[in-house]
């Protein structure tokens, strides 16, 4: 494998906004990229991170492999590149460890740091293509505040789409709260529109927990998209360019 | 955790 990052930032925020969720995870690499699942350790949550190959440049890979890697380990690594640094992941064939070199743009920098791998027996769970009944996308900031917002009530928010908009409701000990987004188009700045494509009204409850914790991905995408089908997992999906992309399953709490 | 599904149900093991 040999995969060259133009920005380091875009690995450093991504490892960033997983780090707390699952700790040990294998990076399957092939030659259409590099792509990772894993579920947090209560089974409730599963992310999805697929960084395309045309994300890198030049990106080769070889042979299939599986580069299993402690994501805090990753991380200590990691700080150790700067943003605009360019990075260039390699392996070999059967690797004991992934090598990455941190290239400043602007100087003769070069940092080159090696990761002992771990051999991670990681079940994948098929996920399927599903059309779902509400899509909303909206400024992933305003997401965050939703979130981190409500949290501060309520241990669970209920998300209700219908054609009137799309609501966030949670009833916590002090009370309870609740924030509505409308269909709205800013004019000047796509990036703050909300779009809602609804086929059916959907009402789902999950953990604000695992909600605040995927917005740690913000920084990713100025975007986030919601999709929701009544009783299956929501998907929270941060987009990222090349069609890379960052996604979140969240199971929907089971009612009474 | 209480009330809460979990994502393997959801999702089949391939």
């Amino acid at each position: 494998l040999e995969a060259r990052l133009e920005q380091a930032a875009m690995l450093k925020r991504v490892v960033d906004a997983i780090k707390d969720l699952v700790q040990d995870c294998n990076f399957d690499c092939n030659d259409s990229g590099i792509a990772l699942q894993a579920m947090d350790n209560s089974h409730v949550a599963l992310v999805s991170m697929m960084l395309k190959s045309e994300s890198f440049s030049p990106f080769r890979c070889d042979r299939n492999i599986a580069l299993g890697i402690n994501l805090t380990s990753l991380t200590k690594v990691l700080r150790a590149a700067q943003g605009d640094d360019i990075l260039t992941l390699k392996a070999e064939d059967a690797p004991d460890v992934v090598n990455l070199t941190f290239e400043s743009p602007e100087s003769d920098r070069l940092s080159e740091y090696d990761i002992k791998l771990m051999d991670i027996d990681q079940e994948h769970l098929g996920i399927p293509d599903t059309e779902y009944a509400a899509t909303i996308t909206l400024p992933s900031s305003e997401f965050s505040r939703i979130t981190r917002d409500l949290s501060a009530l309520s241990e669970s928010v209920a998300i209700e789409c219908t054609k009137e908009g799309v609501k966030f409701t949670c009833t916590g000990d002090i009370g309870n709260g609740s924030v509505s987004l409308r269909q709205h188009t800013n004019v000047e700045n796509d990036a703050k529109s909300v779009d809602i494509s609804l086929t059916e009204p959907v009402a789902l409850t999950f953990s604000l927990k695992y909600l605040v914790n995927f917005c740690k991905a913000a920084g990713l995408s100025d975007r986030v998209r919601l999709c929701l089908s009544n009783e299956v997992p929501l998907l929270v999906e941060y987009g990222l360019s090349n069609n890379s992309y960052l996604r979140f399953y969240l199971a929907p709490k089971i009612g009474d | 955790i209480e009330g809460q599904g979990s994502i393997a149900t959801f999702f089949g093991k391939k």
